[in-house]
């Protein structure tokens, strides 16, 4: 079928890679059998690619899933968040589309001319969600004491929690440390 | 606040409380989240403690044991108080605020997540009237053992013993070599003093796969191992080193008949063999675990890119335009690109979550009613899900270090202790490649039953629409 360059083209990309691979498993595992093979040898020799079909499934559910419980969910929200919410949707989409080029470029009809696109699109709402990066991750509502970090505390005081929690140190409770007296004086002094 | 931090704030163009409440599920379990998090904060978070990075290992643990019987003893009194339900002890242990009080792992979490579910779900009525009071008071406390030492996700070849001997009614189990010892297990080492052994069950002569069986590993007053129970710590680890995974060794103990769970296969008192509906109902525990975990591994997610946004809207670096004022990291493509699948997979993954979570309760609900129709879809899709969601949340965790820099690598950022814990994940309760593998096995047996002309079930089903439209 030809590529359908939108949220649910994607999605259905992946159904077809999913199907493609785990489809090439079973003909190489029957290939292999009718070579001589017993199920179990070619059962293993084709693992890596059943792992990779494996993987394909479930990157087709996690999206599928993903797009359709949002599109349900949207119609219960205001329009602001609503925006953000499919910018969201469409980001992870695309992203993992991009990641995954080989493989849309081999089990379906995408053409260089798509995957512009998709590049750009995916470039566009990663500068649409700019504004609400921060919003975004308020909104997950994790406390101070729970995200424990000197990095990523609300306030935004970085700096100087790095500067706190650097004094804690024990190293930091004395001026001297005794490893100076034991080994380095005596290494700079020529008596070690 | 940080005036870059507020200017991102006032331009932010949705309503942020509104989205928090989509993701708790409500407003209500928005304020249930809140009060739960400043009482136990309130009683429990304490700044004036050693950090436990600078502890010693054997330290670590005495401070989480200390920590975990804390925050248990307030669990009972909420119980008391509100008769509190197990979705408020995963909430409280499972989520991210547990993680906060106990740090790097809890000696005492298999005891809520993985004992009293597998007797509940395993277990005979009266098995749990026996049990289940006794754990949730914390008379004793509990963990579940099936990874041994030579065997992992493979449990059809664990090598455990559980002998029946009719003449006292009692099962023999035994470790009969090195390799069937039991390895990992939270809580094993010198936290539990009960523990759910799975064991290939011997009666009349035949064996009949892996069954559960509770077995007291030590004396309830003294804490020492009982006879014939070698038990210990396994060592330190990349990360979780709070959780006091353990090893055992049985040399030949002996536990009552009922201690082996028969909800579902029993062993009469002569010691006849009462098959299970069907032989897969005792995955029901790892299933559960797989599921549960895709929540976690959200929760570890949104931390993790909380901290690498904000840090992000903070930081300045190089000057691209001349005469121009550094900009914010946050600018930059290349950073927005490390941090927004982040953001974005913390929805899909929830999303996929409460899914499964609802699809898990639908056919643990059929099952009950001998239907096991969809048990293999459901087992094939919590295989794949907790491996991608795992070594996605692995992923993510790092990029969001890298993210923030050398200050990512302190642990007071605590993305390092982060990324301990979430990579953990990849191989506990099955590692990754072999759960993939399970799923594949399923996909290729959906392929020939497609083939075949038979309809699969809803989550494959893609495979018939696509695999025949290819064939034509």
């Amino acid at each position: 079928p030809p590529w359908d360059n939108t949220i649910e083209g994607i999605v259905e990309g992946f159904y077809n890679v999913s199907a493609g691979k785990i489809g090439l498993c079973v003909a190489q595992i029957e290939k292999r059998q009718k070579s001589g093979m017993s199920y179990e040898d070619a059962w293993n020799m084709t693992s890596v690619q059943l792992i990779s079909a494996s993987e394909a499934h479930c990157r087709a559910i996690i999206l599928s899933t993903y797009y359709k419980e949002t599109q349900e969910l949207v119609k219960t929200v205001s329009a602001e968040l609503k925006t953000v919410l499919l910018q969201l949707v469409d980001l992870y989409v695309v992203y993992w589309a991009i990641a995954r080029l080989g493989d849309l470029l081999r089990f379906t009809s995408i053409s260089e001319r798509d995957i512009e696109q998709l590049q750009n699109w995916y470039e566009n709402t990663i500068s649409k969600l700019r504004t609400n990066a921060v919003g975004l991750v308020d909104a997950f509502d994790i406390r101070d004491e729970i995200l424990n970090s000197t990095l990523g505390s609300y306030d935004g005081r970085a700096y100087e929690r790095l500067m706190e929690e650097a004094m804690k140190s024990p190293l930091n409770a004395q001026p001297v440390n005794e490893s100076f007296h034991k080994y380095l004086k005596p290494l700079m002094q020529g008596k070690l | 606040v940080n005036t870059d931090l507020q200017r991102e704030r006032d331009n932010c163009t949705f309503n942020i409380t509104e989205l928090t409440n989509i993701l708790d599920g409500g407003v209500q379990k928005t304020a249930e989240r809140k009060l739960r998090e400043d009482t136990v904060l309130k009683q429990l978070y304490n700044t004036t403690d050693v950090p436990a990075i600078y502890l010693s290992h054997k330290e670590k643990y005495e401070a989480a044991v200390k920590k975990a019987c804390a925050m248990f003893q307030m669990i009972r009194k909420l119980q008391e108080e509100e008769n509190t339900g197990m979705e408020n002890y995963q909430a409280l242990l499972g989520g991210s605020l547990g993680s906060a009080i106990l740090g790097d792992g809890n000696p005492i979490t298999l005891h809520y997540v993985m004992f009293i579910p597998t007797i509940m779900g395993q277990g005979t009525v009266e098995q749990q009237a026996y049990w289940i009071g006794r754990a949730f008071n914390l008379s004793i406390i509990g963990t579940y053992a099936q990874t041994e030492l030579g065997h992992g996700t493979f449990i059809r070849g664990l090598e455990t013993t559980a002998t029946y001997d009719p003449s006292t009614k009692e099962f023999v189990l035994n470790s009969p070599t090195l390799t069937s010892y039991k390895w990992w297990p939270g809580g094993l080492a010198h936290t539990a003093n009960y523990c759910i052994v799975m064991a290939q069950l011997y009666t009349q002569g035949k064996c009949h796969g892996i069954h559960p069986f509770i077995v007291q590993l030590r004396d309830e007053e003294t804490h020492m191992p009982l006879p014939g129970i070698k038990v210990g710590e396994i060592g330190a680890k990349l990360g979780m080193n709070g959780t006091n995974n353990g090893f055992l060794g049985l040399e030949h103990v002996r536990i009552p008949r009922d201690y082996m769970l028969m909800k579902n296969s029993k062993v009469l008192e002569d010691g006849t063999y009462v098959n299970a509906p069907s032989s897969k109902l005792t995955y029901g525990t790892m299933m559960f675990v797989r599921v549960m975990l895709v929540n976690d591994m959200c929760n570890y997610i949104a931390k993790a890119v909380t901290i690498a946004t904000r840090y992000s809207a903070i930081r300045r670096q190089s000057q691209p335009k001349p005469n121009e004022p550094e900009p914010q990291i946050l600018d930059y493509l290349t950073q927005q690109h490390k941090l927004f699948v982040g953001i974005a997979s913390v929805h899909a993954f929830k999303t996929n979550a409460d899914w499964i979570w609802n699809m898990y309760n639908n056919v643990t609900a059929e099952m009950e009613s001998g239907d096991m129709e969809r048990l293999p879809e459901l087992h094939a899709l919590s295989c794949c899900l907790k491996a991608i969601v795992t070594a996605d949340a692995a992923e993510c965790v790092e990029r969001c270090r890298l993210a923030c820099g050398g200050h990512g690598y302190m642990l007071a950022s605590n993305l390092p202790l982060m990324y301990g814990l979430v990579t953990a994940a990849c191989t506990y309760e099955g590692e990754n490649t072999v759960l993939l593998l399970q799923t594949a096995r399923y996909l290729v047996k959906s392929w020939q039953q497609a083939s075949s002309g038979n309809t699969l079930t809803p989550t494959v089903s893609y495979i018939s629409r696509v695999g025949n439209g290819r064939r034509s």
